[in-house]
This record gives C-alpha cells, structure tokens and sequence, in this order.
C-alpha cells in the first residue's frame, strides 16, 4: 500500500534517502536517485501553479549565522534575483544536466546513501517558484 | 493474516527548494 508522505521536511529529510518513491506530477512513480532534469520541467509543466527556475551557485561559504551550515548565494531565474539560504552542508540539490549534488557529497552518501556530486560555483540548480498569474 | 506495509511516497515539488526573491539577506 502506498501513504502520501507529508512534503514537510524533518531534520533529516527521508525523502532523499536512496530508494525513496518519489511522484511526479503526471503520477509516474520514481526512485529518487532514479530523477531527471525532464522529470523536474514536465512536472512543473503538469502542475500549472510552479514555474521551474534555473538558480545559479554564485557563493558558497560557512554561515555566519548558523555554525554547521553553509550558505548557499544563488541568482534566481529571469530576473537573477539574489537568494541565500543557510542549509547542512549534505543537503542535495538537483543541478540542470548533473543530476544531485551537494557540498558535502561523502556525508550525504552516509546519511541518504544518494551519490552527489560535488556542488560548485556556477552549477545551475533546479529551484520553483509559483507560476505569476496573467 | 499479513499486515500490508506502508510505502510513503513523496511529491517531486519536496525535493527542490523554492527560492523567492524575499528570502535574500
């Protein structure tokens, strides 16, 4: 039998963990290590309230304000905003063409068992926003 | 008598952070 999982992350966000079941917004079921960029758009496409952003990776440093974490500085979509948000230097991203990548790519592997990459300066990641009203 | 097992499944939008412009510093 299948539960729908709360979208809520707790510390340690079991949807990351290898072999979790992920639904797309066409209903497909996928592994989360199983995802694509396509799955990603075509699920934005699907659900018509979220628009996929592309945010790029512009500075990553250790937190001032949270010892532990990282802040991630990352110019969003079109308009290139300007974002930072602090996260546990294992937290996954999902890079354009990449695939999962982190700043700590050997303890997310030992907290989700989801191989990453290294994330950098100048990755693309994957981001949402809601979709403007016309 | 098995007791069926729960598989929670998540939706795609949990996996990617939503960045808006009123979260920057």
């Amino acid at each position: 039998a299948l539960s729908h999982a709360p979208a809520s992350a707790p510390s340690n966000p079991s949807h990351f963990m290898k072999g979790a079941i992920i639904q797309l917004a066409t209903g497909e079921l996928k592994r989360v290590e199983d995802l694509q960029t396509q799955d990603f758009v075509r699920s934005a496409e699907v659900s018509g309230g979220l628009k996929i952003d592309s945010s790029m990776v512009v500075d990553i440093r250790a937190s001032q304000q949270k010892p532990g974490l990282v802040s991630l500085h990352f110019t969003v979509g079109e308009q290139q905003s300007k974002v930072t948000i602090d996260v546990p230097p294992e937290h996954p991203f999902f890079v354009f063409g990449q695939g999962w990548s982190s700043c700590s790519p050997e303890r997310t592997a030992q907290l989700y068992d989801l191989a990453c990459h290294p994330l950098q300066v100048g990755d693309v990641c994957v981001s949402i926003t809601l979709q403007q009203q016309p | 008598n098995v007791e069926p097992r729960s598989v929670p499944v998540f939706p795609w939008h949990s996996l990617v952070p939503f960045l808006a412009p009123t979260q920057s510093d």
